[in-house]
């Protein structure tokens, strides 16, 4: 049965694209089976695999019941890695799945039906960077969260308010099970004097809530790969993001065990 | 007749809070009145007043209804500089008000029966990473727009999300006079070698669309600033952050004439 992680932070901008994807490629590159679903209507994950941001083949209509996993699933030619896209028509379909029966529960619904679950090792869920209905839908199917933050002051208050949400979602028993998977420390050097940046780190590390050990350094390798269309693996293996997302990813793997 | 400008972009972490800050408090430095308002649930505006970010006394609940202006106006001493504090309760507040009679048209209507733009000269709105209840209601009561922009492959990307959005509530007769005031590039210095921010940063200016000359150069006092609470001009005058942004605000000033 596969570990769903949605990744998610209602912060902007922190890295959770980044992280989905980089954490997806470097699961798949070890030989894990991954899928990758975009519930952002965004669809910055999606751009990454070259599809198109307004295609109507995107697991928001596959939610609404209008098309099934199989007419939308993108597969890549190199790894196990494939994808659910995103697109921008995510906005209007999430005003009207909020009023739909069971509109909460749709993709754990989808993941039942279509025994997901049974197919991979791991699905990650990109979110966008709200508390709306896709957010829960991810929240609700899934067996973990990882919330990226970068050491800032306005990143570190908002990590209450992603708990607090979620709080909200085992309490009215959506998900019994939702496990913190960790906090990931994003733009992160440790050795640089930034005092502010150091601060707010040791905070997080000390509030007692599951942070990775691993600290995934400013790289801009990270934002090229990001415009090439490429995992950090792919456009450059020697880079601190590659490091960094490895070292990453092998603790995600040894966590399971 | 104050100018009501939104700031907004649903692509996250692009500098939206940071310029509502500091083109508020460089307006006011100048001698205009000014009211900020901040419309979204994380409350990164109203924290940088150092208010509760959990305070009953927001904007939400005056666009319920609920409260008056006058319960929730914050002021600062030095300047005429007001704000509208934002609250967490946000996120529940723009579920209910989602179901209301002119849920989309609150603010506009608070602005009418309180007067609000005939007590100022620039009225600034805050909006969330996201194009809800809350974000239709700061567009609804504006008379332009700003988008903030990293000159990034995903950011450059948004904006085409972000316009089809605002022509939505043109074309739906909500607001038939809403205006680009500009797109700023944020976080760019037009020297570094970076080739792939100078590429979208030039996208961006022959993109056609209204942007403002003067680009806000990446600057760790600007981050510095939020941490602190204060704005760019409190925090350190000589800074770039500083010299930027009195430049936006001449070029804001100047428009009007
Ligand atoms: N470790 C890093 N080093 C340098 N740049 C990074 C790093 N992680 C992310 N970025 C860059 O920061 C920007 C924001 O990252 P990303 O888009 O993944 O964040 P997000 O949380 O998904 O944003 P949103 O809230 O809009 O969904 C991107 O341009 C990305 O390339
Ligand atoms: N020109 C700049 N130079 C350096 N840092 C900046 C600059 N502008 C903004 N920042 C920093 O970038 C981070 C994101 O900025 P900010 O929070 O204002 O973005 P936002 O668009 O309001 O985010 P959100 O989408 O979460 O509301 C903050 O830590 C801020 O201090
Ligand atoms: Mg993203
Ligand atoms: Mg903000």
């Amino acid at each position: 049965m596969a570990t769903v992680i949605s990744v998610c932070n209602n912060k902007g901008g922190v890295g959770k694209t980044t992280a989905t994807l980089n954490i997806g490629a470097g699961l798949a590159k070890v030989g894990k089976k991954v899928l990758l679903i975009d519930c952002d209507a965004q669809s910055n994950l999606s751009m990454c695999f070259r599809q198109d941001e307004d295609t109507s083949y995107n697991i928001g209509r596959v939610l609404l019941g209008e098309l099934a996993i199989k007419d939308i699933l993108v597969k890549t030619e190199k790894y196990h890695l494939h994808l659910l896209p995103g697109s921008r028509e995510h906005r209007k379909i999430e005003k009207r799945l909020v009023g739909e029966t069971g509109a909460e529960r749709r993709l754990l619904k989808t993941f039942k039906k279509e025994k997901l679950r049974e197919k991979y090792d791991y699905i990650l869920i990109d979110c966008p960077p709200a508390l709306g209905n896709f957010t829960t839908n991810a929240l609700v199917a899934s067996t973990h969260y990882i919330v990226p933050v970068t050491p800032e002051y306005f990143g570190y208050k908002g990590i209450k308010g992603v708990l607090e949400f979620i709080n909200e979602i085992i309490e009215h028993d959506l998900n019994d099970d939702l496990e913190l998977m960790g906090i990931i420390i994003n733009q992160f050097n440790e050795n640089v004097r930034n005092k502010v940046r150091k601060g707010i780190a040791d905070k997080i590390r000390q509030s007692g809530l599951a942070t990775f050990k691993t600290n995934i350094r400013q790289n801009s390798d990270l934002v090229k790969a990001a415009t090439n269309a490429k995992s950090i693996f792919a456009q450059n293996e020697d880079s601190n993001g590659a490091k960094d997302y490895s070292s990453l990813v092998n603790e995600i793997i040894n966590l399971r065990q």
